[in-house]
């Protein structure tokens, strides 16, 4: 087809491949996709350091972003997420877009000092975000 | 009604700005404080923001938990998979009184009996004993090359023991390597810890002899502190974790530990290994 393109014939060429990229544009994942943050604080920030031997610092962590569209193979999430977006795209914008929140968490292990002066070593479920879903 | 949304809007940041503190941002706004509402953690800590502990605890007993932590989590806090036990917490009770009792007769020595109370009232409900032990640390002057042959009797006073003769736990060790000796009390506390007992009053004395130079006669047992009670407990509550759900596999304590018999394990100066995994056991 090399003798069929000519120069005049290029214009609507590049529109139409314009148009593609403009097409393709909303399949892409949003700027700020949903994703992992961290958020380190020490004890002392929360006044209990005099209470928590160890660890110093703890990272909890946190979600935060846009989910995409298409969230079913990136974040596991269910049918329902996307049902939820046709909803509020389609039907209803008063029903809220699916959220970015933690879908998978790993506990902490705290050090105190008690009362009585006893020491106590737990370890406590989901005190830290290890993933993030939309839902 | 825009001179009312104002107001609200200020009266809100208002109460924002005098919520400094993150506390109030944990606690309902209906001012009760619902237990269920905070995980046991932030109750606690949220009841105790900024005071400061009434007792201090022994600067040991301190060092010998920060080892344990180091043991079992990384610096972030996050226990770490290759531990293999089933607790998913450690307490450490200093011993609340002492004294010490004239030998009572010549058997035992010239070693006093001593006499220990310690009180669990930190231990809740939830909280499942699976092993416990005394945790003596040696002083660095009793450092010596010779084995030292040790018999240790231990008896529970309060709550009424059951008129058991006093367990004895014949064991040696020497000394220049070892800070610290646990003796295993599991057997003698399981069931006082499961009748939700939470003071526990013990003698204890130990007898020893050297082995090169018995004639020598008992000598005095150098324990620079009075031992610390660790209990070693599954919490079963929702908030704790429980990593032993991922291996599947059920753990019983020991059902049926000889009667009176107390074990002792003399732990290296690091104390890192708090508690062996044998070699054997295969993880799944």
């Amino acid at each position: 087809g090399q003798k069929a393109i000519s120069s005049e014939a290029k214009g609507p060429l590049l529109t139409a491949s314009f148009n593609l990229s403009e097409y393709f544009k909303q399949f892409l994942f949003p700027q700020n996709e949903c994703e992992l943050h961290d958020f380190r604080l020490s004890f002392s920030q929360l006044k209990w350091d005099n209470w928590i031997v160890a660890p110093h610092r703890y990272n909890p962590r946190y979600c935060k972003g846009d989910c995409p569209r298409a969230v079913r193979h990136r974040y596991g999430s269910p049918v329902h997420t996307m049902v939820q977006n046709i909803i509020y795209e389609k039907l209803d914008s008063s029903v809220p877009r699916p959220s970015c929140v933690p879908g998978k968490y790993s506990p902490l292990s705290v050090l105190t000092i008690e009362p009585d002066g006893s020491i106590a070593y737990k370890e406590y479920e989901d005190m830290i975000a290890t993933r993030c879903t939309c839902r | 009604s825009q001179a009312s949304m104002g107001e609200s809007q200020i009266g809100a940041s208002e109460n924002l700005e005098s919520e400094a503190d993150p506390w109030s941002l944990l606690l309902p706004t209906d001012g009760n404080d619902s237990p269920g509402l905070l995980p046991p953690l932030f109750k606690v800590l949220s009841d105790r923001r900024g005071e400061t502990p009434k007792l201090q605890p022994d600067s040991r007993a301190l060092y010998y938990m920060k080892k344990l932590y180091k043991t079992y989590a990384t610096k972030e806090g996050v226990p770490k998979p290759s531990r293999s036990h089933l607790y998913n917490t450690v307490r450490l009770f200093s011993p609340c009184a002492q004294q010490e009792q004239a030998p009572s007769n010549q058997a035992t020595g010239p070693l006093p009996m001593t006499d220990l109370l310690f009180n669990l009232d930190r231990v809740t409900v939830m909280e499942h004993l699976l092993k416990s032990v005394l945790l003596y640390t040696l002083n660095n002057s009793a450092a010596s090359s010779s084995t030292v042959t040790c018999v240790c009797d231990l008896v529970v006073k309060e709550p009424m023991s059951s008129g058991r003769a006093p367990p004895r736990a014949p064991y040696s060790f020497t000394l220049k390597r070892h800070r610290w000796i646990e003796i295993d009390v599991t057997s003698l506390l399981q069931p006082l810890v499961a009748s939700s007992e939470r003071s526990i009053h013990m003698s204890v004395n130990f007898t020893c002899t050297k082995d090169q130079a018995p004639e020598d006669g008992v000598f005095n047992m150098p324990l620079s502190v009075p031992p610390s009670l660790i209990l070693y407990l599954n919490d079963t509550s929702t908030q704790a974790y429980h990593s032993w759900q991922s291996l599947q596999s059920t753990w019983r304590p020991s059902q049926h530990p000889s009667q009176g018999s107390v074990a002792a394990h003399p732990v290296k100066e690091e104390a890192s290994e708090v508690e062996k995994s044998p070699r054997h056991r295969h993880r799944r």
